[in-house]
């Protein structure tokens, strides 16, 4: 197997743990490559397991569940791989207050490093951001840019 | 590399001439549904050369340009610029600000704009090949689309991997 | 074509377009049978018209837009063939507030004809259910069922 | 035919046996991410006779028994039970309420209760047949699944509005 992937692969792997505990404040969640006759048959596999759960199947996961799973492995690689910006449309749509409490935080730690764009409709998620832009339709099928400020957002999904 | 401005002008619902200056950290883009937030995120998609009209959620690639509306007719064309902060050199130019520029026409004729000079769509392509923003980078995950890498096959993320690795 | 189909489409057909108009305050919706040398190999397709907007392809339509769509197809086809009862898992999940309201206000319309069942974490649909039931995890991995009031379920989802 | 009550043990998160009362009207099923709410939506479909293991996100038919946690070990079957009310007689039976069981063991054996009588997993089926709650009706939405009917081909949808009719 390629050195370098090799190499990113446990880092990622290692990152990826880290991640899962800290998003899901416990739990324990591996990477692992399968067995294949090639090295390059290989592929990943994630074996998880929320806190005080046992680990099944990714499928039996809640919704809010496999969307935090999969935003750890995202920051895990993010981590490891760093990106010039990272653009987030909606990614936690299925997580409850709490969840998107903690990815919000998540977000704006990196943030230092990296710089995140992120479309939301959740308000844990808009009192992290560093800067709000407003999209209305005054016109009818005409997109508006808006500047808004916190508590004009919040008006906004507040209905 | 980080993201200056984008420009809009008869992409997807951005009928009118729209800039959006973007800041270092964090920014959220809001507002209600089917307002046109997620049109901004195709526009980057597209002005980095995305070449699948279903990724766009279209069925041919000029279905970016704005059809019409009870308010405005039909536009002609679409163009979006994305301004990026080069002063750390991750894109190989030496230019401390690059700007990348997209247009298509509804005949179909399609221009491309590196810093005001007309490119190929490949050069396009070949410049961000490297800066972890190409096709299967995580820079851009779309709406819906999170949990998508739970549901690859083992050899699938594999591959995603090695892109990123 | 087998009469009663086409009856109960026609009736449908009329009500999707009603829904939708109520649900979006305003633009248009059609159901469509696609052409076919016979009758039985006819499709169903959807011409939809946010207000204000151009008919386009469904996929051109907002997270929401198509949610919305999709929850007032299942209305219409509910008001012509009632349910007994019907249980919606967080259809909602993409609306904004103002949707979530509307939507919210339609289940419990319906609701006085078909049982409802809701599972949510939208404020706009707790605060229209007649009854409200808590699930958490008191102990590891175990379900429980906990009674809860508006203004307790309200605290639960405002972290 | 509405729903008064559902009873779960041994089903998925449901380790304690658990029953909950509904009431007509509007009800709202409220808890944190991973909880168990959908699982209460699966029991429903599961005891009325789903035999997809895929549709109950599972593997396995017999991954429905709880399997463990920190807090509790394994239990080896499990068994919900449906009860509606029939006042109706929307269900083709002579009983003001109509109670359905389905047990399943880790074994794999199952049984099937109709008003605490054995019957085969098909007559549960029969049952429910022209109630309106059959295989592919609208009584059940899954989390993630509402616009599926708008990305389903005309012949599919087709055949969805035919099982209304
Ligand atoms: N070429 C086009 N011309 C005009 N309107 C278009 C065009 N392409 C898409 N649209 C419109 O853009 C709207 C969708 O915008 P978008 O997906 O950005 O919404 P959104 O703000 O992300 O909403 P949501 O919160 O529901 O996700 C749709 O109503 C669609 O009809
Ligand atoms: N057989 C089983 N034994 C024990 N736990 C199980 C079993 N099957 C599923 N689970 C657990 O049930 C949990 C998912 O529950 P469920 O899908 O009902 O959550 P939810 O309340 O709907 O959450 P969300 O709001 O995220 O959708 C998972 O953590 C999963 O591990
Ligand atoms: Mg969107
Ligand atoms: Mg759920």
């Amino acid at each position: 197997m390629n050195q370098r992937f090799q190499t990113t692969f446990t880092q990622i792997q290692t990152a990826f743990a880290d991640v899962f505990a800290q998003m899901f404040g416990g739990g324990t969640a591996r990477l692992v490559l399968t067995d294949a006759e090639y090295e390059d048959e290989r592929g990943i596999e994630l074996h998880v397991q929320p806190p005080g759960k046992k680990m099944q199947h990714l499928s039996l996961l809640s919704g809010g569940e496999r969307a935090l799973t999969a935003i750890c492995l995202l920051f895990a690689i993010i981590r490891v791989r760093p990106v010039p910006f990272s653009i987030l449309d909606e990614v936690e749509a299925a997580l409850d207050e709490h969840n998107v409490n903690r990815f919000a935080k998540y977000v704006h730690s990196y943030s230092q490093d990296s710089q995140f764009i992120v479309v939301t409709h959740r308000q844990g998620t808009m009192e992290m951001a560093d800067a709000l832009y407003g999209v209305t339709m005054q016109q009818a099928g005409i997109s508006t840019l808006v500047s808004v400020r916190l508590d004009e957002a919040q008006k906004m999904i507040q209905s | 590399m980080q993201i200056k401005r984008l420009e809009l002008y008869g992409f997807k619902t951005f009928a009118k001439r729209t800039t959006i200056d973007f800041t270092s950290g964090m920014s959220a883009i809001v507002g209600p549904n089917g307002s046109g937030k997620s049109n901004i995120v195709d526009a980057v998609r597209w002005v980095l050369g995305e070449q699948s009209a279903k990724t766009l959620r279209g069925a041919k690639m000029n279905d970016v340009i704005f059809k019409g509306s009870d308010s405005q007719r039909q536009l002609n064309f679409a163009e979006v610029t994305l301004v990026f902060d080069n002063h750390n050199q991750t894109l190989p130019l030496d230019y401390r600000e690059v700007s990348v520029t997209r247009r298509v026409y509804r005949s179909g004729e399609s221009e491309y704009l590196l810093n005001k000079q007309q490119v190929r769509l490949q050069d396009i392509h070949q410049l961000f090949l490297d800066t972890g923003v190409g096709k299967s980078s995580f820079s851009i995950i779309g709406q819906g689309q999170v949990a998508r890498i739970l549901d690859s096959k083992p050899q699938e993320r594999r591959a995603i991997f090695e892109e990123a690795a």
